[in-house]
């Protein structure tokens, strides 16, 4: 399912790595 | 099978990602040991800015001290004029 | 099936480990940006050091100069006191 950057809460695509805008993975905090 | 090809690029991804992040990393750790080198200084020019000042107002009283001396000397000098040309008068 | 499921927990491992490289990422950018602040003190020092020293300079060159002055002064006190005493015999 799509994620929520916790840093820029940029939507990104499930199958993404790191956020699309801030390049921070999905687990950071 | 198009899961399995999926997972298999997404871990791709997040290795070549892990190399990325180690990367920066590695450059962080450099920059925060040179700057570490660079505030070295730090305690050694507040210690060189105390020395300097502490020097320069012993020095300020030194002259303040002599200069008193000094306005003393031309006053006895005066008046020693001032006794030559009255005996000279006499 | 069992590939599938590797795949799944390495993508999980490698997705936590990029989480924990991000967390001594952000940790070090902070103290790369304190170092940065501390390091601005540098040349204020330097320039602190650096006039504090022209001042003390400029105080001792004083003195040297005052003391000589001084120094004539009582030689010619010296001078007027000798002939003070002379004319106080004749």
């Amino acid at each position: 399912s799509e994620w929520q950057c916790k840093s820029c809460t940029m939507v990104n695509a499930a199958s993404s790595i790191l956020c699309e805008v801030c390049e921070r993975p999905r687990l950071a905090t | 099978k198009t899961h399995l090809r999926d997972l298999c690029s997404r871990l791709e991804e997040a290795e070549r990602a892990l190399a990325l992040k180690q990367d920066l990393i590695d450059k962080l750790k450099e920059e925060v040991e040179q700057q570490k080198g660079s505030l070295e200084t730090v305690p050694v020019l507040t210690a060189q800015a105390e020395i300097y000042k502490a020097d320069f107002l012993a020095e300020r009283e030194a002259r303040e001290k002599l200069n008193q001396k000094k306005e003393e000397l031309q006053d006895q000098l005066n008046k020693a004029m001032t006794d030559i040309e009255r005996l000279k008068q006499e």
